[in-house]
């Protein structure tokens, strides 16, 4: 069930630019898929890249890091790249590890392997062995890893010291942060891509969940799981926990505001002592299971600040809340907390409805990329379309919410962005309604009595 | 629902979780589309897969094989524009509409409900002990204006422009948990129209104290828009 595009990593909006790039590309009108079946075919083949708006790609010998190469912005091309030439750490032993270390753990200078001096060897490169210049390989899977000749003649050769995808980068918290490159489970078994639908399907679409950085088939946790997981490429496990080590530093949320008196955001970060619903119900205890069986144990949640029985939001719902201590209401909200002040980023302000706002915001308030307006001519037409440039935040349509634009998400046709009003919250004109006409709805037959079951 | 009687309202909707159990009210504006309240659910973008809209039964639990109830699948939920705290569910398939089901009817945009009208509310949500738990209960309220109903409280705006409130009664009545979502339905030129959608207070149904909905005139543009997109 795995496809080969497990192998690569993709850049989105990126294209690799060469230097001195002459002719060496030819575009092939195939899917994304093929392209990565073509290009891992081929041993001089390192990346490709995909135009969005041909469907066609180029199979390239180059990555980011080899010389006179670049990244560059290019909202029409995704780049994929090799992972084993661009991952800064090893699977397994490091046997495919293409990466461009050259000097060992202890600081001394890999020698090329070319060379025969000053430690004369058996190893010479080829294409399939990827003994490329000095860089730290493992031609024989030596258990420890990576490892080079040195050019220190009193030392022969030494490892390199990668570090291993599952301790390359530690595990804070629960892991919603965690943006390394791991991309196995705890039982070895290799992830599915975020951005596929099989073996398993599943609602975490990256286009979705910008925020969650659901990269590749990298390990995440976009759920506020234990610790992250991925789906697996195995049709008969559909998802498993990621075994990753631990920071040692002291463990805390990343980029929430602890607050205790208001909850900003989604309140995350609250850690006051409301300890009821919005209705007035006490909450249970986090460390309790009765009356309702949960997952939020306060010690596999050490982040989280589970204490007592006060709301928190400890998985990224719309406000603080807690489990009630009625057995018939499992969940409520504690929206009596007071909010502070927003902290949406600045994206200029509009007057009015927003019928003129010409600001560059271009992301809805879900941080979702807006979709350019040309590629939505199919959609609602409108008379003042000369505003409507790129993937803007617009209001075409005189909606009195204010600036909105399509989304590139699919369950999402439109929303509305983030941007505030000018002049403070504007009144609502409301009025009285004139010829009020209902048409087949509002109607029911009051004389029926609820007769008994 | 706190107090109340049984009653009578084909447009509300019960929103039921994996498990099929009750979790929240909602309004039926379209065949397939339910208006309903943001605090029902965990985020906007919540995997509602397992859900469903039941409708057609007066039954909190109804017998499985109730020939009238109908329950369908939700296959996407929608949240309205900041303020609002409404969500529009999207149905897998339409309902069919019948004695027991029906369309409740959007107000014109921005329109008041002028003060004093009969409207009520229904839910299949917590009754605090007052009896007939097993059924859609409905309360009956009158709308006061804006102006008058923060006269209740000296130190804040209890009602925004996009809210409508209706008058205190000195018993204690009104929606709780489980109610939230649902309809205050009011009755405008014998047809039963959609003024207002249940949101959570502080506490359940207090005596003495104006009940507060989302107002849902103000938001009439984004529920068509979303229905027509």
């Amino acid at each position: 069930q795995r496809g080969a595009l497990n192998d690569y990593q993709r850049s989105k909006a990126t294209e690799l630019v060469h230097l001195y790039e002459g002719n060496v590309k030819e575009e092939m009108k195939e899917c994304v898929h093929s392209c990565a079946k073509k290009c891992s075919e081929l041993l001089d083949c390192r990346s490709f890249d995909y135009n969005l708006k041909s469907h066609s790609c180029r199979l390239l010998p180059w990555t980011q890091n080899s010389a006179h190469v670049t990244l560059q912005k290019n909202i029409n091309y995704d780049v994929y790249q090799k992972k084993d030439y661009v991952r800064e750490c090893i699977v397994g032993d490091g046997t495919s590890y293409r990466g461009m270390v050259s000097t060992t753990q202890h600081g001394k200078t890999c020698q090329h392997w070319r060379l025969k001096f000053p430690h004369d060897h058996r190893y010479s490169p080829t294409v399939q062995n990827g003994l490329d210049e000095n860089y730290c390989r493992n031609p024989d899977s030596d258990a420890r890893g990576p490892w080079c000749y040195t050019t220190d003649k009193n030392t022969r050769y030494q490892k390199c010291g990668i570090k291993k995808c599952e301790e390359a980068v530690c595990l804070n918290c629960n892991g919603e942060d965690y943006r390394g490159s791991l991309d196995r489970t705890e039982t070895g078994r290799e992830c599915q891509r975020w951005d596929l639908q099989y073996p398993h399907t599943h609602a975490f679409n990256p286009e979705k969940y910008p925020d969650k950085h659901l990269d590749d088939n990298y390990c995440r946790n976009p759920d506020s799981s234990e610790k992250p997981w991925c789906y697996t490429t195995d049709p008969s496990v559909e998802k498993e926990y990621c075994n990753i080590v631990k920071c040692t530093e002291k463990q805390r949320l990343q980029g929430v505001t602890v607050i205790s008196n208001c909850f900003a955001g989604k309140g995350e970060g609250y850690r006051g002592k409301a300890a009821v619903t919005t209705s007035g119900i006490p909450c249970q205890r986090w460390d309790s299971q009765t009356p309702h069986t949960h997952r939020f144990l306060p010690e596999k949640y050490p982040c989280k600040g589970l204490e007592e029985n006060y709301c928190r939001n400890p998985d990224g719902s719309e406000a603080p809340w807690c489990f009630t201590t009625d057995p018939n209401m499992r969940i409520a909200y504690c929206f009596q907390i007071r909010r502070c002040p927003d902290d949406i980023p600045d994206t200029g302000c509009f007057s009015g409805n927003g019928e003129t706002y010409n600001g560059n915001a271009n992301k809805t308030r879900k941080g979702i990329p807006c979709r350019k307006w040309s590629e939505m001519s199919n959609e609602l037409t409108f008379p003042a379309a000369d505003s409507l440039q790129e993937n803007y935040c617009r209001n075409p349509d005189h909606d009195s919410h204010g600036p909105w634009c399509y989304t590139s998400d699919p369950n999402t046709p439109f929303d509305y962005c983030p941007i505030k009003p000018c002049d403070g919250e504007p009144a609502i004109n409301l009025k009285e309604a004139e010829n009020i006409v209902f048409d087949s709805c509002g109607k029911r037959n009051d004389r029926r009595e609820v007769k008994g079951r | 629902m706190v107090g109340g009687m049984p009653g009578n309202s084909p447009w509300t909707v019960s929103l039921r979780n994996r498990d099929g159990n009750h979790f929240c009210g909602g309004s039926l504006v379209k065949e397939d589309w339910v208006v309903s309240t943001r605090q029902c659910f965990s985020s906007c973008d919540a995997d509602l897969s397992g859900y469903s809209a039941v409708v057609g039964t007066r039954y909190n639990k109804p017998n499985p094989d109730d020939p009238d109830k109908q329950s369908v699948p939700i296959s996407q939920i929608m949240c309205g524009p900041s303020d609002s705290s409404l969500v529009m569910l999207k149905l897998e398939r339409p309902v069919t509409l019948n004695s027991r089901v029906a369309l409740i009817c959007l107000p014109p945009q921005r329109y008041i409900v002028p003060p004093d009208r009969n409207c009520e509310i229904a839910g299949f949500g917590d009754t605090r002990g007052t009896g007939h738990e097993t059924v859609l209960k409905v309360v009956s309220y009158t709308v006061i204006s804006n102006d008058e109903c923060n006269t209740y409280s000296k130190n804040r705006k209890l009602a925004q422009d996009y809210e409508i409130c209706t008058k205190a009664v000195p018993v204690t009545q009104g929606a709780c948990e489980g109610d939230y979502g649902g309809p205050l339905a009011c009755l405008t030129l014998d047809c039963w129209v959609l003024e207002g959608i249940i949101i959570p207070a502080r506490g359940c149904g207090k005596a003495n104290v104006p009940a507060v909905f989302t107002r849902v005139s103000v938001y009439v543009d984004w529920i068509t828009k979303v229905m027509k997109m």
